[in-house]
């Protein structure tokens, strides 16, 4: 899981 | 998107919806930790900031609007409109316990060392020990009401079944995040004295009192 844009979950 | 996540973020609103509605219908936030609910405001805070660089989908805009909202409404109730209710000399975790350890380990374990990731990071950290001074309130008080243990049920469980989301998500698309699944850990096993009491005791119509 890298950096900022891999962030989907709450 | 899988059924756990959703799920998970169902069981988090729920519980920040019960929460509201219990000090606005009361008028009272007798019982509850303000402290616990300015971390999580500040978890929110620092979480969210990627809302107007990055958008994932609609439902995720919404959902973080909806907890930021809610995150900083019960902030305002509990030291703004119903402060006259709030016990405070019961409330009185040291929080830069939390806070000092914690900033400090976001700099040394993260992804990368960019000020969104790092503010990311240090969420992620002081999610998994946000509720500890509510649950310090409660043993010292050594009761809680029981609407109150219905919100830390459901805090509680959007963590696990976020769990079960990421495990659920390494199988199906070898995601993983090791951070957030760490923590998430971490997170739920403070909860599991709360449910054990839960469960034998709440779910059996009987008053949360600790012996």
């Amino acid at each position: 899981e890298g950096p900022g844009e891999g962030k989907d979950e709450l | 998107m899988n059924v756990f996540r959703i799920l998970g973020d169902v069981s988090h609103l729920l519980a920040m919806i019960l929460l509201l509605l219990k000090i606005w219908r009361s008028k009272c936030c007798t019982g509850i930790s303000g402290k616990s609910q300015i971390l999580f405001a500040l978890v929110f805070t620092t979480r969210y900031l990627d809302l107007f660089t990055n958008f994932v989908s609609l439902y995720n805009t919404v959902m973080k609007v909806i907890f930021l909202l809610c995150a900083y409404l019960t902030v305002y109730m509990i030291y703004g409109k119903f402060r006259k209710t709030f016990d405070s000399e019961n409330d009185t975790f040291r929080l830069e316990f939390l806070l000092v350890p914690i900033t400090g380990l976001s700099f040394l374990e993260n992804y990368s060392f960019t000020p969104l990731e790092i503010l990311w990071t240090f969420s992620i950290y002081l999610e998994s020990v946000a509720i500890l001074p509510q649950l310090f309130m409660i043993s010292k008080t050594g009761e809680a009401e029981t609407i109150t243990t219905h919100y830390l049920f459901f805090l509680g469980l959007y963590r696990a079944l976020y769990l079960a989301n990421w495990i659920w998500r390494y199988h199906t698309e070898n995601f993983y995040d090791q951070i957030a699944v760490v923590s998430g850990v971490v997170q739920t096993i403070f909860y599991c004295d709360f449910f054990y009491l839960y469960v034998t005791k709440v779910l059996k119509g009987k008053k949360l009192s600790l012996p």
